[in-house]
């Protein structure tokens, strides 16, 4: 375990809170895409799949079960909560995300490193969660208003990833034999991106002004 | 426990 792999740990489970927090508190998910956080949901179901046969530490499993635990509750909130369903926009929130999950799987069935059916899900997950974003950066196009705990929801959201990179980095060079390039390419697709997100997330911050994404 | 390695990451 190294500082960016912590560090990037530590950035996801802040996105999380910050999306639990605002949906227990305030009892609204307004802009928040459903969509993204089923697609999560279904990452998170389908990474970690070796959670009850592969034990790595307890870090791993409390952070698996943390990551399982509210995905699902965030779309049990958004989906079934009467309050917090009433603020569910489903009709901005429109991405067809299954056209998302069929390409995955199929890249996932071609470009795996074991063709087992483990394997072939967590290579899934890692393709999915690279476009996972996108009904969330489509969403906040068209709600011209971003309200501060969203922004900051998708901007930690996207720098755990970023982080990772850098962990990567610091691996491949620490450790021998330590090249996963499908989990690179995948982190840095993910990445990427959020880069236009995290200009105009910058932007607003530096000018003080409200996060407004492009048309 | 190469394997193990692959996978110990979130």
């Amino acid at each position: 375990m190294n500082i960016f792999r912590l560090a990037g740990d530590m950035t996801h489970l802040a996105s999380v809170l910050v999306l639990l927090l605002k949906i227990h508190t305030i009892k609204s998910c307004a802009g928040v895409s459903l969509k993204t956080q089923e697609l999560y949901a279904l990452v998170f179901a389908t990474r970690y799949l070796d959670i009850v046969t592969d034990f790595i530490s307890v870090y791993n499993t409390v952070m698996k079960l943390i990551f399982l635990g509210s995905s699902f509750s965030i779309v049990w909130y958004i989906r079934h909560h009467r309050v917090v369903r009433r603020s569910y926009d489903k009709d901005q929130d429109t991405f067809r995300h299954y056209l998302l999950m069929i390409p995955c799987m199929l890249l996932a069935l071609f470009v795996h490193e074991k063709f087992t059916f483990k394997e072939v899900m967590w290579t899934f997950s890692l393709y999915l969660e690279a476009v996972a974003i996108l009904p969330q950066l489509v969403l906040l196009q068209r709600t011209r208003n971003i309200d501060n705990l969203t922004g900051q929801y998708v901007f930690l959201l996207g720098a755990y990833r970023g982080l990772y990179i850098f962990n990567w980095i610091y691996r491949y060079f620490t450790e021998p034999h330590f090249v996963h390039w499908i989990t690179w390419i995948a982190g840095v697709v993910q990445t990427l991106l959020y880069a236009d997100f995290f200009y105009y997330y910058f932007e607003s911050w530096k000018n003080n002004v409200r996060l407004q994404l492009p048309a | 426990c190469y394997q193990k390695n692959s996978k110990d990451e979130l």
